[in-house]
């Protein structure tokens, strides 16, 4: 609730017509920069909060809260004799989207992508998550049902706003039907290259014409990834 | 005049020239109707505000002073093409360049912009739009949604309740767009939703254009004491949305609600690492 109401704060204060319209002087919106980034972080770290707290109540009905994470042996064909696995992964916010960078994404092996429709209809919507390049990607949903996607370079432009943490590709999908004022997540998990020997190229290193046999080749198959 | 490269999907494709500007929008019922894009700028205005005619261009007044200057007469642009998703990354200069892109399910194009920082080693202050340009007989007409509702009539060079005489004709039919700027005829709508709020016009019959970054070198003296002189990179993304009027199934203004919810709206994504776990667990 206070973070709420810091946020609050923080939008009342952005409502002035300088904050609006981009009239204050120089500091004074940077200043406001730094409210609002303040105020959006505490906000994501509640929801990170009361999302864990949520998803362990559905996870681990009945059971008592436990942090360790499940061992391998734990993972169970009979449920009636086999301990069911604890769930304690957090919700993380990347608020650096716009300039195609996010940490779990871009260096974990496995990661969820949680989804969450505001609207009070359904919606499909198309991710665009910042990846790994030198990697394959497999996407999956609750049902098991592979999903389709793409890895796509990031301009060179985009990138060079943040040299250090942008990675330069983004992977593509499709979230199908995302309920109304409702979530959908998705598993995501990123193997190697399937040509290991193959050298790898980055989209900058490769000349034009050879980019667009490759996207061409990509389209048409979808199993015969290239390379890179 | 020919198109070398397109994209495009089940609903539409759009074409593009062989300088690498877009060129052409061909629908699903097989009409194809011109459709351009380009981004140029304003030359900000300098005086030294004592009076009327010597204002300059700031952060309260958009004051351009009737130069107009395209960035770029060809574009470099590199085209990607898979199951999901089709672009055109166009590159205009240093410091302007684009993603066109089309999704495989969604009726409408996206333009991802990223103009800046703009230069101003000429000492001149440029204020950078992003025009589009059709063949539609708008009639001096166009629409904004400046207050954030309802669509509302603008007439180029006019005013509903007094006689205008303009003597600022860009920044005179210049109108607040909280997220939609719309030209029809007809037949056709070209409708152009934005992510923020931005200043946009229609200074010729059929186009469209929306002020996307400012770099300012003057005060225009209205209080903030200081030249825009914003130094950064913006990135940003405009939808444009083109159809026939008569007989669309959904309606035109049925596409831009629901497209305008789902961007204001649009799904919170949350990342969680789940290393440790395997999916059948996750499941």
């Amino acid at each position: 609730r206070s973070h709420l109401d810091y946020m609050s704060e923080v939008m009342g204060v952005l409502q002035h017509h300088d904050a609006i319209t981009g009239t204050s002087k120089e500091h004074v919106t940077q200043d406001y920069t730094v409210q609002i980034t303040a105020a959006l972080k505490a906000c994501s770290y509640s929801a990170k909060i009361i999302l864990n707290q949520l998803t362990k109540r559905q996870t681990n009905k009945d059971k008592p809260v436990v942090t360790e994470p499940p061992q391998p042996s734990a993972r169970y064909h009979d449920q009636a004799t086999q301990p069911q696995p604890t769930f304690t992964f957090d919700f993380d916010s990347c608020l650096l989207l716009n300039v195609s960078a996010c940490d779990i994404s871009e260096t974990k092996d496995k990661f969820m992508v949680t989804v969450y429709n505001a609207l009070a209809h359904s919606v499909f919507h198309y991710i665009r998550v910042p990846v790994d390049g030198n990697f394959e990607y497999e996407v999956t949903d609750y049902r098991s049902v592979p999903i389709t996607h793409q890895i796509i370079s990031v301009p060179p432009q985009v990138t060079a706003l943040h040299p250090i943490q942008a990675s330069g590709y983004e992977l593509v999908f499709l979230a199908t039907e995302l309920p109304p004022v409702g979530y959908k997540s998705f598993f995501i998990t990123r193997k190697p290259a399937r040509h290991v020997n193959a050298p790898r190229f980055r989209f900058k290193d490769v000349p034009e014409v050879v980019l667009m046999q490759n996207d061409e080749k990509m389209a048409s198959d979808d199993t015969q990834r290239p390379p890179w | 005049n020919s198109n070398v490269v397109s994209i495009g999907n089940k609903y539409f494709s759009i074409g593009f020239d062989s300088k690498g500007f877009l060129n052409s929008i061909a629908l699903d019922d097989g009409s194809e109707h011109k459709l351009s894009q380009t981004f140029f700028y304003y030359e900000g205005a300098v005086g030294d505000n004592r009076v009327f005619k010597n204002r300059s261009s700031g952060a309260y007044i958009f004051r351009p002073n009737s130069t107009e200057r395209f960035v770029a007469n060809q574009v470099q642009t590199k085209v990607i093409k898979g199951p999901v998703v089709e672009e055109v990354h166009q590159t205009f200069n240093d410091w302007i360049s684009q993603v066109i892109r089309v999704y495989h399910d969604y009726n409408f194009v996206e333009f991802e912009w990223l103009v800046g920082p703009i230069p101003v080693d000429d000492n001149v202050g440029k204020e950078v739009v992003s025009r589009f340009m059709t063949d539609i007989k708008s009639s001096n007409v166009f629409y904004t949604d400046s207050n954030g509702r309802e669509m509302i009539r603008r007439v180029r060079d006019h005013r509903e309740t007094w006689n205008l005489n303009l003597e600022e004709q860009v920044a005179g039919n210049y109108y607040p767009v909280t997220t939609n700027i719309a030209v029809e005829d007809q037949e056709r709508r070209l409708s152009v939703m934005t992510d923020r709020a931005q200043g946009g016009s229609s200074l010729q019959d059929g186009a469209v254009e929306l002020m996307v970054h400012r770099r300012l070198l003057h005060d225009d003296a209205f209080g903030v004491a200081e030249a825009l002189n914003h130094t950064h990179a913006i990135r940003g993304k405009h939808f444009l949305i083109f159809g026939k009027l008569n007989g669309a199934v959904p309606t035109m203004a049925a596409r831009e609600r629901f497209l305008q919810a789902e961007k204001l709206l649009s799904p919170w994504l949350f990342f969680s690492d789940v290393s440790s776990y395997e999916y059948e667990d996750w499941r």
